[in-house]
């Protein structure tokens, strides 16, 4: 695991974060549940909570669907190439590629993965969170937080990699038994919570 | 565009698998240091998007120069391919691979294997805190 320049992170007194989506992408219920099950993935190991907000403008972390150049400086290609981007601590943008074809349930178990250009949803949602909270990308090719994601294939457990990295952050989290275990930085490599595997 | 699964896309929406914003960097298979090769200058640019060519020239030129040579290394350390320099196809395999928009490399500061401690990676060296 890795952190950004600086390890920015969310402060202590604001771990109860809001997110809400762009109001222009009319998202349907069962794309926002997508979201919201990739936010219980850290909540799940964090003392950070996620809620929904309907306010864009007041939430902490603010998520939309945009194709090419959408104003950041960092215009997005078209289908496949770029998926999607997040922004390090306290920004909070998340952007997403909206030429993509993007899959509520990407489990291609009965298809060939190189025979597709559709990704999976939550597969992308769940790393580029990881983003938001701090982490930057890791070399552990079975962590949420490797780069590169195949095409019809989907990744959304948490790798000790990536709960070591995200508790030297913010610690465990306090309400459950299997994340007790906070790493430090003389900690990493040698501590595994176990939690989520 | 979404869909409920994967076998719920339209076939009309398929065919562009094999026209990724990358795929032609396939084209590159086995070229080599003091090449030149036309086209290579869109895969500097692809290095220069995720941190591994820091500073991005008016151009770049098609010519396969330490530059892209350091890059490449620094790639291939990251993602635990051959450390070759070379353009092999598990290395194509990997840059043509749809990927997340944020740099492996910020203001200078690699983050993945090439960044971390050699004691971490190689296991070579033995070290003693003080």
């Amino acid at each position: 695991y890795t952190f950004f320049p600086g390890t920015p992170k969310w402060p202590s007194s604001n771990l109860d974060l809001t997110y809400a989506f762009f109001p222009g992408n009319q998202l349907t219920d069962s794309v926002k549940a997508i979201f919201s099950r990739a936010f219980d993935r850290w909540a799940a190991v964090t003392p950070l909570t996620f809620t929904e907000t309907a306010s864009f403008s007041s939430a902490d972390l603010k998520i939309g669907f945009f194709s090419g150049d959408h104003g950041d400086g960092e215009p997005f290609d078209g289908q496949m190439g770029t998926l999607a981007h997040a922004f390090s601590p306290t920004n909070g943008h998340f952007h997403l590629d909206g030429d993509e074809n993007w899959v509520l349930d990407g489990d291609s178990s009965s298809l060939t993965s190189s025979s597709t250009s559709a990704i999976d949803l939550e597969s992308v949602a769940v790393h580029e969170i990881g983003h938001l909270l701090g982490l930057g990308h890791s070399s552990v090719e079975e962590s949420i937080m490797f780069p590169t994601i195949s095409s019809g294939s989907k990744k959304i457990v948490l790798a000790s990699d990536d709960i070591q990295g995200i508790q030297v952050l913010y610690g465990g989290n306090p309400n459950s038994n299997s994340s007790s275990t906070t790493t430090t930085g003389e900690e990493r490599g040698t501590s595994d919570s176990g939690a989520y595997s | 565009h979404f869909f409920p699964n994967i076998t719920s896309i339209p076939p009309s929406f398929l065919p562009n698998a094999t026209t990724g914003a990358w795929n032609a960097f396939h084209n590159f298979a086995g070229c080599h240091p003091g090449e030149k090769v036309d086209g290579l200058a869109k895969l500097k640019q692809y290095f220069n998007r995720f941190g591994y060519i820091p500073n991005s020239p008016s151009n770049f030129s098609d010519d396969f120069d330490d530059a892209l040579e350091s890059a490449l290394k620094e790639y291939q350390l990251n993602f635990n391919l051959n450390t070759s320099g070379v353009l092999d196809e598990s290395t194509l395999q990997q840059i043509v691979r749809p990927r997340c928009g944020v740099a492996d490399i910020i203001n200078g500061t690699s983050t993945m294997n090439s960044g971390k401690a050699a004691s971490l990676t190689t296991g070579h060296f033995h070290t003693v805190g003080h």
